[in-house]
Order: C-alpha cells, then sequence, then structure tokens
C-alpha cells in the first residue's frame, strides 16, 4: 500500500526512512 | 512597382534563435531593433505577461549576460554566429512563487527551470526532497496514476533524480520507479499546473533557490568568499558554503551599491554601519552583479507597493481560471 501522504514533513521522513537501508555505507 | 524596388523597401534583418525551457524558436530581427524588441516578441509568442521575471541570457567569453533591453541588440557584445542564440530563462525569482506566479505559462517555466536546477545539482537537495519532487513531476507529466496503464518500467525514461542522490544508494532503477511510484499515486486528483507550483512550493524553500552566487575576494584579507544575489537581498558566504550566509544584507537596508572596475561598494542604510567592499574578478561580473541587484531591488520595492491595475487584472483572471480548471476537474 502507498504510504499516507499526511503532512510535508512527515512525508519526508517517511521517505527518509524507507531509502535508510539502501543507503552506500559512504553516504550513510 | 519592379521587384528590384519590393527588395529594396524590406528591411535589413538577421536571424536569432531563442531556446526556452521546452521550445526552440527562430525569429527575423530588424537591424534597428533594441533588446525589448526582440525580447517582446518573444514574450508575445509564449503568450507570456509576467514578463519582469525573464530576459534573454547568451554567454560570451565563457561569461554569462543578459541582452539589455535599451539598447539595440547588435550593438551588444553578443556571439558571432548566424543564427544569434539566446536562452530565454527567468532572470529574477519571486519571493512567494504561490502568490507571484500568475500565469500558467509563467508557472510552468519556472517548474521547467528549477528541475533542471536540481536535477543538474545547481541546486542542492536532500535525497528525500528529490523523490518528494520527482513524484509531483510525474503526476505533473503523466495525470493520475493509473496502474492499468502505468505499468512498471513507465518511468524509465524520464530523469527524476539528480546522479548524486542515485549514487547514495545501491538501489535499481526499478526500486527508484517503485519509491516515486508510490508517492504519485498519492497525488491523484492534482491538475498539472497544481502539481507543478506544488513542485515550486517545496523547491523555493532550498537553500541555493533563486540565489546567483559570484566568487568575490575581500580587500581586507583576500578571503575567497561568495556573493549571493537573491530576490531577498545580497548575502556573503564562506567559499565552501552555499547554504547559509555569514552576512545578509536585505534589499529594504541597503542604501547604495556602486562599483568601480573591479570594486564593489555597497552601503547600508544605518550610516553606522560598516560599508562592505569587496572585489569581482572582471569589470563584466561586476555589471552583471549591479544589474541582478537594480532588476532584484525593483522587484522587492514593487512587491511592497500597491499592485498596478495590470497586475490586479492579472490576479482575478488567475483566480477566476483557477476556480474554472478546478470545476472541470472536478467534473471530470
Amino acid at each position: 500500500n502507498p504510504p499516507k501522504f499526511v503532512t510535508y514533513h512527515k512525508a519526508l521522513q517517511e521517505i527518509r526512512n524507507s531509502l535508510l537501508p539502501f543507503a552506500n555505507e559512504a553516504s550513510s | 512597382m519592379s521587384i528590384r524596388g519590393l527588395k529594396k523597401k524590406q528591411p535589413k534583418t538577421f536571424k536569432v534563435k531563442v531556446i526556452t525551457m521546452d521550445a526552440e524558436m527562430e525569429f527575423s530581427c530588424e537591424m534597428k531593433w533594441k533588446g525589448k524588441d526582440l525580447f517582446d516578441l518573444v514574450c508575445r509568442t509564449l503568450g507570456l505577461r509576467e514578463t519582469w521575471f525573464f530576459g534573454l541570457q547568451y554567454t560570451i567569453k565563457g561569461v554569462c549576460a543578459w541582452l539589455k533591453m535599451e539598447k539595440k541588440v547588435l550593438e551588444q557584445e553578443i556571439p558571432k554566429e548566424d543564427p544569434t542564440q539566446f536562452r530565454f530563462l527567468a532572470k529574477f525569482y519571486p519571493e512567494k512563487v504561490e502568490e507571484e506566479l500568475l500565469q500558467e505559462i509563467t508557472q510552468h517555466l519556472f517548474f521547467l527551470q528549477v528541475k533542471k536546477q536540481i536535477l543538474d545539482e545547481e541546486i542542492h537537495c536532500s535525497p528525500e526532497v528529490t523523490v518528494l519532487l520527482a513524484s509531483y513531476a510525474v503526476q505533473a507529466k503523466y495525470g493520475d496514476y493509473d496502474p492499468n496503464f502505468h505499468k512498471p518500467g513507465f518511468l524509465i525514461q524520464d530523469e527524476l533524480l539528480p546522479k548524486r542522490v542515485l549514487k547514495q544508494y545501491q538501489m535499481t532503477v526499478h526500486m527508484w520507479e517503485e519509491k516515486i511510484t508510490a508517492w504519485y499515486a498519492e497525488h491523484r486528483g492534482i491538475a498539472r499546473d497544481e502539481a507543478e507550483m506544488n513542485y515550486l512550493k517545496i523547491a523555493q524553500d532550498l537553500a541555493m533557490y533563486g540565489v546567483n552566487y559570484f566568487p568575490i575576494e575581500q580587500n581586507k584579507n583576500h578571503r575567497d568568499l561568495l556573493l549571493g544575489v537573491d530576490a531577498k537581498g545580497i548575502h556573503v558566504y564562506s567559499i565552501n558554503n552555499r547554504f547559509s550566509p555569514n552576512r545578509s544584507f536585505e534589499w529594504s537596508a541597503i542604501r547604495n551599491i556602486s562599483y568601480s572596475e573591479k570594486e564593489l561598494t555597497i552601503k547600508p542604510l544605518d550610516k553606522k554601519a560598516e560599508v562592505f567592499k569587496f572585489f569581482s574578478s572582471q569589470l563584466k561580473v561586476n555589471k552583471l552583479i549591479l544589474q541582478l541587484c537594480i532588476g532584484n531591488h525593483d522587484l522587492f520595492m514593487k512587491r511592497r507597493r500597491v499592485d498596478s491595475i495590470e497586475i490586479q487584472q492579472m490576479k482575478a483572471q488567475a483566480r477566476e481560471e483557477k476556480a474554472r480548471k478546478k470545476m472541470e476537474h472536478q467534473r471530470l
């Protein structure tokens, strides 16, 4: 299911968290 | 009248190519035309009325310059090429996109220009913001998400994220597409112009948005610095930090800006405050800095005055148009 678009900052937080597991070591 | 006679009567012309963010146009210009004549013709062709944000840019000897309005085109130091090429770009940025950009064409040109700056990494943007921006760009391009129509791989040809962001993560093209599509699906019901405006509303909060940077040297200790000119004022940055200025002068707090050769002087309104002097690399760059300062200052003052009749009419038209579109969109 797509994430719920609640507020701008919450959206950014959700995207940040979802990207985190895939971050390269150098950039994490 | 003979053919010869007719030929004689035709004014001599020269060709120019104007490149906008999404089109190329060729014009025949009369030799006597001023910059304004060409600029007005381009704006009329585009149907653009909010002309004050834009200019015709060209590059000469590696330095960007803007065509002067009051001087003849051919008397300016433009590249000797046939046709002469100009880029039609936003030269000045609004302080608040949602209040100042009225026409759809103006919003669209800003959207395309800012999107390119973000993708080209001229404006720094965090990975999470780039994903959200990409989802609005997709909504603007493809309309509402429909899983039956927007099959996996539909975004493969689109440049949606800066290369720096792609390199930061171990994610395949399909994983990125999935991520962007999840957010794209959330924008259902948003029309193209709204999606582009949402994009701009997010982008305008980025630290580097709308800032023109110039390397400068301060005379005191010859430290390398950057001067930033934007809609709000003049900012001084360390060479390695374009995000937060060390010092800022709002337009309303500046009494005078002047230059002689390579030296530029900013005099604050407060006579007790220190006068800020610095050097740029070339006289040409100084002229450009001053041009941007004058233009941004004029717009800053204009925003704080009562709207002209023309702007009032444009705002009313924009409101009507928006309401009409919304109704049509809901009906559909």
